[in-house]
């Protein structure tokens, strides 16, 4: 049984995935094969959904601004495009013998192919969706990176205001995010880093007022709270950049799995 | 989103076709 990695792909594969395997092994088991019967119908509402699919396919990749979305979709569609053809043919070839040993292997590849090329799509989708989150988090690591050159209370009341956007919208995304993931060591990861983030910002932004009170009174003990301003800076870029890293990863622990 | 909408849309009706398929499979099995 395939895994998916994020309930929505689940929700949408998982059906078609266990419905497929079925039909590999009855078909294995009733090798000689009977009569099939007539397939014109349901083949009919496959190549309907799969025009739909590539209209909608098509509209999604002339309104987005990802590169790479653009890039990998189109093949996506195309083999959807073939599966549903290659069903077609398999209901044209029941018709004129419902016991054509090619045609339940079309009806075999075709129903692969709808599954294969819908999670490739799937995939691709859901992929495009990760990388707007992370742009989201690398506005946030630039902000971060500014903090150290922030020497006077206007600057800070900029930095705040610049940063707390994105820093909520972070911290939305990644949570609906980790709530969608079907594997939990990565959904742990999210929380806990998501956590420490949403901890460190007040922290931060408390140093960073520090520092520039000690500058601004003459600067007794300026590197000691340089230090722990940018020691704070650092472990949020950090939490940030292995939230990067977690919202990158599809793999699965096997042996959770099993 | 709507393209995860016609992707249901695609499996369900082929997790239909399959049935429909083997249905008739089962009952030689």
């Amino acid at each position: 049984m395939p895994v998916f990695h994020t309930k929505t792909i689940e929700s949408i594969l998982e059906p078609v995935a266990s419905q497929v395997s079925r039909l590999v092994i009855l078909h294995e088991e009733a090798e000689d094969g009977g009569a099939m019967p007539d397939l014109e119908k349901p083949v009919r509402a496959v190549s309907a959904a799969v025009e739909n699919l590539v209209r909608v396919g098509h509209e999604t990749i002339n309104h987005s601004d990802d590169p790479i979305l653009k890039q990998d979709m189109p093949s996506s569609l195309r083999r959807v495009t073939e599966a549903s053809k290659t069903l077609e043919k398999a209901s044209d070839m029941i018709k004129a013998d419902p016991y054509s040993k090619q045609a339940r292997r079309f009806l075999i590849d075709g129903a692969r192919g709808i599954l294969q090329g819908t999670s490739s799509l799937l995939l691709c989708f859901d992929e495009s969706e990760v990388r707007k989150i992370i742009r989201e988090c690398k506005k946030v690591l630039d902000y971060l990176a500014v903090a150290e050159v922030i020497e006077s209370m206007e600057d800070l009341v900029q930095f705040v205001k610049d940063l707390s956007p994105s820093l909520t919208k972070v911290s939305h995304e990644v949570d609906a995010r980790q709530k969608e993931l079907t594997h939990q060591p990565h959904r742990e990861i999210l929380i806990r880093c998501l956590d420490s983030v949403k901890a460190l910002a007040p922290i931060l932004i408390c140093s960073m007022k520090i520092f520039i009170q000690i500058l601004q009174q003459g600067g007794k003990g300026i590197e000691e709270a340089a230090e722990n301003r940018n020691y704070l800076a650092q472990r949020m870029s950090d939490e940030i950049n292995e939230i990067v890293r977690v919202l990158q990863l599809t793999t699965y622990d096997e042996d959770e799995w099993d | 989103e709507m393209i995860l909408q016609a992707c249901l849309s695609i499996t369900t009706a082929t997790a239909a076709l399959i049935k429909s398929a083997s249905v008739a499979q089962a009952e030689l099995v």
